[in-house]
């Protein structure tokens, strides 16, 4: 059992540190175990360090920065253990419209190992997507699709 | 494998049946604060044999049926269908497509089904061993999920790797 | 002492109730005591109706129309014990477009009792507010200001 | 009163002085992810008396000094100072405009001032008495505040009744 947590770590670490370089584009990231002699319950801390940034713990980094980072940690367990598909809610929401940006082209690259359905506000994330439900709350308290496809009254 | 269809009637928000297809590598659901977006979500994270009400932002499990408004009764059941393409038989069945569904009453008592024969969730949960799919925490992430995760103490963020393991 | 607290209680409790009504453009909230005869530490519980839905505890509204409700409360605490200015960081982040004009014609509304600072990543925010400040970090770790008035790039 | 000016050097990412000039009713922040808003936030925070290393995201009050970067060594102080309006004398001081600052070396060791002279903490709360100003905490909403309180079971709600009693 303990083996399998151990290598399954190192394999998450590896992919997080690539997949963070990825979406900060640059900068560095680790994932380090406090305590290695105690796999049975040691915590997992993460250190990030943004392009141009000094490397910091995760509470020093911004709102955006640490939603990003959580980001790369969520894909890095994906690459190690996919699923077939992932549902996303509003987990863009912290981020700034380049951000946003960059997270939805990162999703399109990962469309060959799964499937995604990702919630959203916003204006970005919307017009990279293939097709887009809208939902509305009747005035019975009950939701409603809108029109199956939004896509064209976005552009 | 991937998800075609999601059926949800009588779960929190849908007192009316709604169908949605997802035949795209992307899709996107959108619409105003309180619309019913995060209910879908909490309708596959619940029928993938979720147990807990709390994470359904619920204090119990009957609090996911329609519970009437200001127009409309309450429900008497909910009931969520997921259906999964299957043509690959990455599923041990043998059929092209895979329904699993799960329905509950107002007393809270959950039945499960797979292909519209009762089953338990113990078959259910067999089904999907391996496939990455189930009630892990992180192939559906809720609202608010995120900052959970960046804010969690070392000890907690442990559990992420637990379930990969 | 407790006096205090239970008036403070009750006038913050009747804005709550008007400004929810404002914000929500209808609907009804309630704050109460969860121990009326223990006012020494009582907790204190908000009960939320968005226009046509039930009447349901905070948790199971949606992410949007709990931090609308928090805002609510917000201003309700600013009515009763007002301050000269407030920096607000990102709290329409959970918003939706429509919901962001409401809230940004709201605070334009306030203006009279107070001065605002709002941190913001929402373009219907950046239109209603009066002067913008651009920040940028440079290569060497550190911020600066880009332009003293985007107003005009905005529009 | 009204807040005119926010002065900001060496403390977090503002290694070069930086000047926010506030003369309109609502103005608005804005950057990409990372770029120092919160910083700000923190600064107005940090200069009306924040004692409190965790509510500034930090461990120890040095942490507010820049700590530098690649190219930058990190600066030996950091120091904010809040101008304020005062021409209706509404502060008990005869000067149409009040600076109160604060400085921190790496010792971790902080100095107050009203109008360029030291003074404690204790006469800048005496100042802000009654006007709502002062470390409160609703009158600066930090960023995740607003979901803090959302969240925030009945008996931490009382805290925000009490501090505006
Ligand atoms: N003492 C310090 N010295 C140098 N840089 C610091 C210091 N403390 C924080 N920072 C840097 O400031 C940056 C964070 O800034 P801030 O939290 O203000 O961003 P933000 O503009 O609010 O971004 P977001 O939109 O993501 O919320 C971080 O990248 C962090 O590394
Ligand atoms: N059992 C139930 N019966 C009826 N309505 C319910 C039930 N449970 C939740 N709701 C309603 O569903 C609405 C919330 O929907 P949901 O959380 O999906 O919104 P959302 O679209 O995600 O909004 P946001 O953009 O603010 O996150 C609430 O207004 C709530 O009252
Ligand atoms: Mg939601
Ligand atoms: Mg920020």
């Amino acid at each position: 059992m303990m083996d399998k947590f151990k290598t399954t770590f190192y394999e998450i670490k590896e992919q997080f540190e690539d997949v963070f370089v990825e979406l900060f584009n640059g900068g560095r990231a680790e994932l380090s175990l406090v305590d290695e002699t105690a796999l049975l319950d040691t915590g997992v801390e993460i250190i990030a360090q943004p392009p141009g940034k000094k490397l910091k713990k995760l509470t020093l980094l911004s709102g955006g920065e640490r939603a990003l980072t959580a980001i790369a940690l969520v894909f890095a367990l994906l690459r190690v253990n996919p699923s077939p598909f992932y549902i996303l809610d509003e987990i863009d929401a912290p981020l700034d419209d380049v951000n946003v940006v960059r997270f939805s082209n990162f999703l399109k690259e990962y469309t060959d190992f799964a499937q995604f359905v990702v919630v959203t506000h916003r204006k970005h994330m919307m017009t990279a997507v293939n097709n887009i439900y809208g939902l509305t709350m009747t005035d019975k308290g009950t939701t409603e699709l809108v029109s199956l496809n939004l896509k064209e009254q976005i552009q | 494998m991937f998800l075609k269809k999601i059926k949800i009637k009588g779960f929190k928000s849908f007192a009316k049946t709604i169908n949605l297809q997802f035949d795209t590598p992307i899709t996107a659901i959108v619409g105003p604060n309180g619309s019913g977006k995060s209910n879908i979500v909490d309708a596959a994270r619940w029928v993938l044999g979720e147990q807990s009400a709390k994470n359904l932002r619920g204090t119990e499990m009957a609090d996911v049926i329609f519970s009437g408004s200001e127009k409309l009764p309450p429900s008497s059941s909910a009931e969520v269908s997921l259906y999964l393409d299957n043509s690959e038989r990455v599923l041990d069945i043998e059929t092209d497509e895979v329904k699993i569904s799960r329905e509950v009453t107002e007393d809270g008592q959950s039945d499960y089904l797979i292909n519209d024969s009762k089953c338990r969730l113990k078959d259910v949960n067999e089904l999907l061993m391996d496939t990455g799919l189930g009630n892990n925490s992180y192939s559906i992430v809720s609202q608010g999920k995120i900052t959970q995760i960046i804010n969690s103490k070392p000890e907690n963020l442990r559990e992420l790797f637990e379930e990969a393991a």
